[in-house]
This record gives C-alpha cells, structure tokens and sequence, in this order.
C-alpha cells in the first residue's frame, strides 16, 4: 500500500 | 512603501479564487522586483509558490521591502467588492499594519476604498532545492484538469506515468480502474492542444486527487501546464502568468 507523504520528508526548514 | 496599480482587478481576483481554498494566514513579501507568497496548505501535501512580477503591473513602486501578512480569504472577500475591469491599487505604508486596496471604474466616477488589517504571520518558509527532473510535460491546463477529474470518480489516488510513449494517467478503486494515455503530439491550430515531453528517464508517482483539484483551480489562469517529476520527489506543476507564475510543490503518495 502507499501513505502519503507531506512537504517536510523533502524541503528542509528555512 | 508599496504601491501597486493594476489596469483590470480581476488579473488579482482570478489568481486569489484559485489558490484560497488550500492556504489560510500567509505572508506576500513585496520588493522591487514584485509580489511573492510561498506557503504550505494546511495539509503540508501542496506548497504554493507565487509570483507577481513587478512589470506586470500598470505602475509599481516599492522601494524597500514589505510584507503583508493577511488571510488569504480575506483578501478575497475584499477583492469580491471589485469589478472585474475596475483599476486596481494596493497600497501600504512601511510597517503598516493596513493594505489600502481601491477599485476604480475606468471613468473614474467612481470609486472604492477597503483597507485590509495585516497581521504578524510567523510562518515556517521551506528551502526548496534546484531539482534536475527525469519528466517535464507541456499540456493543456484544461486537458489535465478534465483527465483528473474523470478519474476522481474512481478512486482518491492516481498514478501518473511518462515515458517516451507519452503520459498515463490511472487509478484504481471499488468500481474498477480507467487510465488515460497521451501520446506526445504538436498541434498546429492551437498549440495549447499539444503534449510535449522532455525525458531523461522513465518517471512514476502517485498522487492524491483530492489536492491535484485543489491545484488544477489555476487551469484558469494559463492555457498550459507544466508538470516536472522525478523519482521519490515532490512534483513541480507550474501555470505561467503574464508576468510571473502561480507553482504548486506536490508530495507524492509513497510505498511504504
């Protein structure tokens, strides 16, 4: 099966 | 101080009513170059990234940086009181706590006045990385918001696949599964028509359909779409303004 991902597994914080 | 005059107020009101269902408190920094707003949605699934380029607008001055921190919502609700052709400014002091927006008809007799409180928005801004994509695709706005609104009646999810045959669009659920396949193709008549791939290598995501309608409310502002993916990243699906552009920041649905 597949979850879903958010924004933060990717970009790092500023 | 900024001050900002646009010659058709609905060049604002479109490109708010598109992206105003997924943000909420956010921040427009304003500088010499133009407006800018980056913000996650609630979720933190979509990052918007917006862009107002200073030549977009009938006259623009902004000698040292603003930001305006207001709600989305807001924003629009004010921009509902425009008509559509009426001239648009905006307008805000240094440290302001008021964006002054006034709407006048192109004989100028008459004229609005709405002055929108601003707010301290501390917001978490993403450092977003130059990613090399395997896939960018060129297509109607209007061909790919149709395409995923067909497959929403089958499921919540949609896999997205491009190679060098073209691009597929499908989904599976309960009632059974559709997909859709585009072939890569130029149309002389109208070119917005056409699908055009770039390919490094074979791409596949998978994406939530529920945010993807969310993002594809931008068809409205540009006859083409920009779609970039690569393996295991988030996907870049841009749609150019005249002067800048409104780009969505997507995470994919990831095998665990």
């Amino acid at each position: 099966t597949t979850q879903q991902a958010t924004l933060m597994n990717f970009f790092s914080k500023k | 101080m900024l001050e900002a005059k646009l010659d058709a107020a609905s060049q604002l009101k479109k490109i708010v009513e598109a992206i105003r269902d997924m943000l909420g408190e956010c921040n427009i920094e304003c500088n010499e170059t133009g407006l800018a707003l980056q913000s996650l949605d609630k979720s933190h699934i979509v990052l918007v990234s917006l862009l107002l380029g200073s030549d977009g607008f009938s006259e623009y001055r902004c000698d040292r940086g603003v930001t305006l921190g207001l709600n989305i919502n807001s924003l629009a609700t004010v921009l509902r009181c425009a008509n559509n052709d009426d001239i648009l400014t905006l307008r805000s002091e240094d440290r302001a706590n008021e964006l002054i927006l006034t709407f006048e008809d192109s004989k100028a007799d008459r004229i609005s006045e709405f002055n929108l409180r601003l707010m301290d928005i501390d917001q978490e801004y993403l450092a977003i990385p130059e990613t090399e994509y395997a896939a960018t695709v060129v297509m109607s706005a209007a061909v790919l918001q149709r395409t995923l609104r067909d497959l929403s009646a089958l499921s919540e999810a949609v896999t997205i696949e491009i190679d060098k045959e073209g691009i597929r669009f499908s989904a599976e659920g309960d009632l059974g599964k559709g997909s859709t396949h585009f072939k890569p193709c130029v149309d002389m008549e109208n070119a917005e028509n056409s699908i055009n791939i770039t390919l490094s290598e074979p791409v596949s995501l998978s994406f939530n359909l529920q945010y993807f309608s969310n993002i594809t409310k931008a068809s409205s502002l540009s006859s083409t779409v920009t779609l970039q993916m690569t393996a295991g990243m988030p996907a870049q699906i841009e749609y150019k303004l005249p002067s800048g552009h409104v780009r969505y920041y997507f995470a994919p649905k990831i095998e665990d």
